[in-house]
């Protein structure tokens, strides 16, 4: 027996919203940790990482662990009918093949269920080691949107790099390059608005905008986003869930031939 | 062109 109760349900069709575009079909893990994802892209270029901590539910039962195979497009269609205030309560039966999707109004006179069939998804779990990175840029997510979807119009690639004097994303393209170059500021009123750089190595590496634009989707999960590079790695780009856990996507990056 | 490297290049499966 599995029974999740999200009083906050949008971040849920938020998480959708976030991930449907780069994964089509995902094994969702519920354990007494929590509620989790990790999956990659069809090509194995980016993967994607989802932790919403037990902690971070109203109520939380999972007897035991249970990982459910769901198509994102057809989950997505699903959330896509509750309301953004309502209570997003998962439900699945032991050995079931199918998980319900309960939405409350928030006065609770409107009570819906939605009940879809589960998949078997033979997908690949991948061991990410804790790692140092060179350089962390946190910055606004959606000053990290716009420069993403800029620099996308010029090229189709991006190199990040970061140096004393800030971090700098670049493209070229067959009309032009660009450059666009966010220094360090901390002295804004609003943490949120601030750009922060931990650079212990300057590095520079270069990512197909595709990608980044598509980790994009997830701004409205957070005001922040957190950008961790280091030169033999993939770039892993942070989205935290307030209260909640996170979302990661890691990207691998492209060498020159 | 720059060679798009895979992600599981870096991480092993579990």
């Amino acid at each position: 027996m599995l029974e999740l109760r999200l009083v906050q349900g949008n971040l849920l069709k938020k998480v959708l919203e976030a991930v449907k575009d780069l994964v089509t079909d995902a094994n969702f893990d519920c354990s007494s940790t929590g509620f989790s994802l990790q999956a990659m892209d069809s090509s194995h270029v980016a993967l994607v990482a989802l932790l919403l901590r037990s902690e971070g539910f109203e109520h939380y039962r999972c007897d035991r662990n249970v990982s459910m195979g769901m198509n994102l497009n057809n989950m997505a269609k699903m959330l896509k009918c509750a309301g953004n205030d309502d209570i997003v309560t998962i439900k699945a039966d032991d050995g079931s093949d199918t998980v319900t999707f309960m939405f409350e109004s928030p006065n609770q006179d409107k009570i819906a269920d939605f009940e879809m069939k589960l998949m078997d998804i033979d997908s690949e779990h991948l061991g990410i080691p804790e790692a140092e990175y060179h350089a962390i840029v946190r910055m606004p997510s959606s000053e990290f949107a716009r420069i993403c979807k800029d620099l996308s119009s010029i090229g189709d690639t991006v190199v990040i790099s970061v140096t004393k004097e800030g971090v700098k994303f670049s493209t070229r393209g067959d009309i032009g390059n660009a450059n666009v170059v966010c220094r360090q500021n901390t002295t804004v009123d609003k943490p949120e608005e601030s750009t922060t750089i931990e650079m212990h190595e300057p590095v520079s590496l270069t990512f197909a905008l595709r990608y980044m634009n598509s980790f994009t989707k997830a701004t409205p999960l957070s005001s922040t986003v957190t950008i961790s590079l280091s030169s033999e790695l993939p770039v892993v780009v942070e989205y935290k869930i307030a209260e909640m856990g996170y979302i990661r996507f890691y990207l691998a990056p492209k060498i020159e031939d | 062109g720059p060679i798009q490297l895979s992600i599981t290049e870096f991480y092993r499966s579990t």
